[in-house]
């Protein structure tokens, strides 16, 4: 039987399972361009 | 160690009591397997794991980025841009923000559609309405007259009737359209 | 103190890359004065700016705002290891042992942090820390380190790559989720990486599948551990369903790596996940077209894959112990002495808890039973090709009594796990599908079991319709042994008395 401390760390772990935002590529610096702008709200905000 | 082992496995109604079903007869696996891009047909076989953003269908929000080279081709192309002998850049709005003006229609689409809540929506979507285009709130594409034909305004001077052309972003084309366009939905 | 200035060292990197482009001569100069300054010029130095890089990539995740960039530190700090790795010359230690320092610091803090009190551990920064390490290494060695201008140092890179994949691997190896169950989530995810798995499967030579095996291994021990028959805790279902997926992807786009590693996968999987055992078993190498098993008019024997030997990655030889000599001397020349010792040798001292389907304790060493059926079928196969045919497909040869006295002489649970070993054999076509189909059959139809034919019939069923009636796939040789008892005029199996004493089961065979 799995310890009680064991299944509650399992439990933070799968509370903080990393998705696939945590996974994607890092962009450290970004160009001035693609720096976050307040664009009017009508605009598409998902590429 | 014989057939009766089985029997909790096959009778559906006592399941609770020894196995969870799920994990020992398993699934339909098509879902899982469409949930990875898996075509059930082997030949038509993608490899899935390049791209695999996630073990669990639930955390798998988003596309990642998979792995990509730029081959030299795509950054050194001199003369293009206004670049003379060095390769164009197009990252900082003071210097760059002139060179809008050259780019294509698709290209401001483009940045437009794929940049979103950046600098440089906002640049496109200002370039394309010097150009004559709108975009439309609710329909969220990108329209402009037909020039062949001149739009109908309905009494009232709220709307027109028209033919127009639209930039359909999912099809990535040009298409026309007879359309009642209400002033108010556009910008 | 000297931490202080590594923790400002540390902070203006960050800074620095938020500001120019990785690839600027900014980077490079920071890089150079860091070594010139003496910031990494000792192992003590390295040691502390590691721990200060990685404490305050993790204390800035716990501090930032969860709706911003919570991960620039972690990304910065995967971005200087692997220039570290890159811009340094090494002489006085290896690239990989620089790297394992590191990564031995980083494990030690993590180690702290996961064992402090409470549950405050939050798996995510580490795991952003090796995924965008993963992520910054394939960037820097995309197309064999083409942004290197020099040559030798290019060599040097790429050679060092397929060290850089096992490195991470040791360590996630170190990480697994027996040893910190708060990272079980996080080490899935960075076992299936799109920046991992998929190089681990394809590094030139197999480089990185032993450590893959080992890393599959860990990831079903685990699972094995906690899976009870009835309340298995929620969080290992959904690690289940993930492991499921996983396998799927890599039957899909690397079935050989399974082809090649069913034994030592098997050893680990817990029996009662009777569909990803069938994935695991299912897999077929690429491109290769299985003729239909339901085929009336189909021979086994005439199937021309059949002629070709699997390959094996681990030789089970290695697991038959002391074993070895008695059976491979056996199958040379066989003696009843030789063939008691082995069926002497099967059981475990006192019996082991092992949740399979109808049995809750296992007494008889399953891992030395599947290396010895193995380990025969792989020897009948080499016999084959030096002699003929016959010289295996024959109820007198050694090959076969062998296996035949392990079943006459051992008892019911004895026979039930050597049936299932064979069982596992009985995969895509091939020459071990082939020989183990003709055992299985002979098995079956067999008159020298005396009063435990009933037994070893029923057990022999049992094996194949459990795999039969679990959800697809199912393995082809199974479903072409299976399908031949069902139609075998020798013995029809709708009258034997255990198949008809219960309805269900009846039932199923009928319909089958």
């Amino acid at each position: 039987t799995m310890p009680a401390e064991m299944a509650a760390q399992l439990e933070s772990s799968l509370l903080n399972c990393p998705d696939s935002l945590d996974a994607d590529t890092p962009k450290l610096y970004q160009t001035p361009l693609s720096l976050p702008h307040p664009t009017s709200i009508f605009f598409p905000n998902e590429t | 160690y014989g057939l009766k082992a089985l029997l909790p496995l096959i009778r559906r109604e006592d399941q609770s009591a020894d196995y969870d079903p799920s994990m020992t007869l398993g699934i339909d696996l098509t879902p899982v397997l469409h949930s990875l891009g898996i075509s059930s047909d082997a030949n038509g076989r993608q490899r899935v794991l390049d791209t695999f953003p996630s073990p669990w269908v639930e955390t798998s929000r988003s596309e990642v980025e998979p792995r990509f080279f730029i081959p030299e081709s795509f950054t050194k192309i001199p003369n293009i841009l206004q670049s003379g002998s060095n390769n164009p850049v197009f990252n900082s709005v003071q210097q760059d923000h002139a060179k809008i003006s050259l780019f294509q229609d698709e290209t401001l689409f483009y940045l437009f559609y794929k940049h979103p809540g950046s600098v440089v929506q906002e640049l496109t979507y200002l370039e394309l309405r010097k150009r004559n285009w709108r975009y439309h709130k609710t329909l969220k594409v990108w329209l402009t007259k037909d020039p062949m034909m001149e739009p109908v305004v309905a009494p009232g001077g709220a709307s027109e009737r028209g033919s127009y052309v639209f930039f359909d972003p999912q099809r990535w084309e040009k298409c026309q359209r007879d359309f009642v366009l209400f002033y108010n939905a556009i910008m | 103190t000297s931490q202080e200035k590594m923790f400002l060292v540390f902070t203006e990197w960050v800074k620095l890359l938020q500001r120019v482009p990785d690839d600027d001569i900014k980077v490079t100069v920071f890089i150079r004065q860091m070594m010139d300054k003496g910031v990494v010029n000792s192992t003590e130095n390295v040691i502390q700016f590691t721990k200060a890089a990685i404490e305050l990539s993790v204390g800035s995740f716990k501090e930032s705002d969860p709706t911003s960039e919570v991960f620039i530190a972690a990304d910065a700090f995967s971005k200087l290891i692997v220039k570290l790795l890159v811009l340094q010359t090494f002489t006085d230690v290896s690239r990989s042992e620089y790297l394992r320092l590191m990564l031995s610091v980083i494990t030690m803090v993590f180690s702290e942090d996961q064992g402090m009190v409470g549950n405050s551990f939050n798996e995510r920064p580490y795991f952003r820390l090796i995924s965008s390490l993963l992520c910054q290494w394939e960037e820097a060695s995309a197309h064999s380190f083409m942004k290197i201008q020099d040559q030798q140092y290019r060599n040097e890179l790429v050679e060092f790559s397929p060290d850089f994949y096992n490195i991470i691997a040791s360590f996630l190896h170190a990480f697994q989720p027996i040893a910190y169950p708060g990272f079980s989530f996080a080490w899935i995810t960075l076992l299936s990486h799109r920046m991992f798995l998929p190089k681990m499967l394809r590094l030139p030579g197999k480089a990185g599948w032993s450590k893959l095996v080992l890393l599959f291994t860990d990831l079903l021990k685990f699972m094995a551990q906690y899976t009870k028959r009835s309340d298995v805790p929620d969080a290992v279902s959904v690690v289940y369903k993930g492991a499921l997926r996983v396998f799927l992807a890599v039957a899909n786009d690397a079935p050989g790596f399974l082809v090649e590693n069913h034994y030592e996968l098997l050893n680990n999987l817990p029996p009662v996940y009777m569909q990803l055992r069938n994935v695991i078993l299912s897999a077929i190498p690429k491109n290769m077209v299985l003729p239909n098993p339901y085929d009336a008019e189909l021979r086994i024997g005439d199937v021309e894959s059949c002629q070709h030997v699997p390959n094996v990655y681990y030789d089970p030889v290695r697991d038959l112990k002391n074993l070895k000599k008695p059976v491979d001397n056996y199958l040379r020349i066989p003696s009843a002495s030789l063939s008691r010792v082995v069926s002497t040798s099967l059981f475990k001292p006192g019996s082991q808890k092992d949740t399979g389907i109808g049995y809750d304790n296992v007494s008889v060493d399953t891992k030395l039973i599947n290396a010895i059926v193995l380990h025969v079928g792989i020897e009948a196969a080499l016999e084959k090709d030096k002699t003929t045919a016959t010289a295996i497909f024959n109820t007198k040869s050694s090959y076969y009594t062998l296996l035949a006295s392990m079943l006459h002489d051992g008892n019911t649970e004895v026979r039930f796990h050597v049936v299932q070993a064979i069982a596992n054999q009985l995969r895509y076509p091939n020459a071990h599908t082939h020989w183990f189909n003709y055992v299985l059959n002979n098995f079956f139809l067999s008159e020298d079991w005396g009063n435990n034919t009933a037994e070893i019939q029923e057990i022999i069923v049992r094996t194949l319709l459990e795999r039969v009636v679990t959800n697809k796939p199912h393995c082809w040789g199974i479903v072409v042994t299976f399908t031949e008892l069902l139609r075998s005029s020798e013995c029809s199996i709708m009258t034997l008395p255990f198949v008809k004493t219960v309805p269900e089961i009846e039932h199923i065979i009928k319909h089958l």
